[in-house]
């Protein structure tokens, strides 16, 4: 085991011992060993230096390296935590968290706040959020005249931008949800609960017995 | 439903291509 996570430390900068992450995370210790082996899968489809880079995050996600998509480019950057242009292993556990049913509902909440504030700026603006419809627009067959994304742009900011000062802040942000639920489902995986059985296609090789988490 | 009835969001939500069950799938 000691051998183990030392030539894993070497590998795998970020790497992090499982019952330490576990202890963090919803994930019992055998499901972050799990997910071990899932990011070295990952982390070596393009380059094999233990760390995901973006080109390797579209791969995963779309079997497609070169194929664009603004949602992915965003939670990509989000599981960036350190801003290095790659995903460690570390990050990768605690990001991936906060899509497991047992996370906390505020994380869920200041996740996506963080995924649509795609400036970073503290603030959903409008230009964002029409960013985002055009992004969906021009990746699905929906087709929309300018004056309907403008009337929908309209009806959001009248329901979500409370003070009307034509941008969201995280206090509207978490109101808005709490009269939208539906829209905090994209931030629950409920397949995360058991990933173990659920996707039994990559090796799982659980080095340490399950301790309680 | 017709898209106008929804906020962005809504739309956002149910459109976005970004499966991230995907990942598990490599």
């Amino acid at each position: 085991m000691g051998c183990f996570q030392s030539k894993a430390r070497r590998q795998y900068p970020g790497y992090e011992d499982p019952v330490n992450l576990a202890s963090q995370t919803a994930f019992s210790v055998s499901e972050v060993e799990a997910l071990f082996e899932l990011f070295k899968s990952i982390s070596s489809s393009v380059v094999d230096d233990g760390l995901i880079n973006k080109e390797e995050f579209h791969l995963a996600l779309f079997k497609n390296r070169k194929r664009e998509n603004l949602f992915a480019n965003r939670i990509f950057d989000l599981f960036d935590v350190k801003q290095k242009g790659v995903i460690d292993f570390g990050d990768f556990v605690r990001s991936l968290n906060v899509f497991h049913p047992n996370a906390s509902h505020e994380d869920k909440v200041d996740f996506s706040f963080k995924l649509y504030d795609l400036d970073g700026t503290g603030f959903i603006e409008r230009k964002e959020v029409k960013q985002m419809l055009i992004a969906l627009l021009c990746e699905s067959e929906m087709r929309l005249s300018d004056e309907t994304i403008e009337m929908i742009l309209d009806k959001t900011f009248s329901e979500a931008d409370v003070n009307q000062d034509g941008k969201i802040d995280k206090l509207e942000w978490q109101e808005f949800v709490s009269r939208n639920p539906s829209l905090m489902k994209i931030m629950t995986l409920p397949y995360l609960r058991d990933i173990t059985t659920t996707f039994p296609s990559f090796v799982f090789n659980s080095e340490v017995e399950d301790i309680a988490t | 439903e017709q898209p106008t009835s929804m906020n962005a969001f809504e739309l956002i939500s149910m459109s976005q291509g970004l499966n991230l069950g995907n990942l598990f799938d490599h």
